[in-house]
């Protein structure tokens, strides 16, 4: 199971634009 | 083409679409000791794009984990941003278990808001900014 923490960066990140390279 | 660090300058949206200017914005934040109003204005982006495919289980401890790193400490600079009606709608939902995509809709809003007004035009002013372009 995820923490709090590991969840949030992967929300975060989530919502970022993926590299277009 | 225009290059990508002139499309920076035409909105916070075009900024915030670019993973170099995300890094950059990003750094001059931390500076000015205000990154976590872009990580909490991503977060709201990230939790709203999850809901559909995950469990509620995991969207109602994701919605506590924002609720607690950004907008309980009153003295922090996002939850100081946001206001009080705002506040007590997000704590609401989370007391209540009521999780819903749009929760922290109203607050990204106003924290996009400050960061169009204030940080952003800081940003296209200040030296880090400059030095890249």
């Amino acid at each position: 199971m995820d923490s709090e923490d590991d969840l949030l960066i992967k929300c975060i990140t989530s919502a970022m634009p993926q590299h277009k390279k | 083409p225009t290059p990508p660090y002139l499309k920076w300058a035409e909105s916070l949206h075009s900024l915030l679409d670019d993973q170099d200017g995300i890094h950059l914005f990003r750094t001059f934040l931390k500076q000015e000791e205000c990154a976590d109003l872009l990580d909490f204005w991503f977060a709201c982006s990230g939790f709203r794009k999850q809901e559909a495919n995950e469990g509620n289980e995991k969207m109602l401890k994701l919605a506590k984990a924002i609720y607690k790193k950004y907008i309980l400490d009153n003295n922090g600079i996002v939850s100081r941003q946001i206001k009080p009606a705002t506040k007590s709608f997000i704590r609401d939902c989370v007391m209540k278990l009521h999780i819903d995509p749009a929760m922290f809709d109203q607050a990204q809003t106003e924290i996009q808001t400050m960061m169009e007004e204030n940080t952003y035009p800081l940003f296209l002013k200040s030296d880090i900014y400059l030095e890249y372009t």
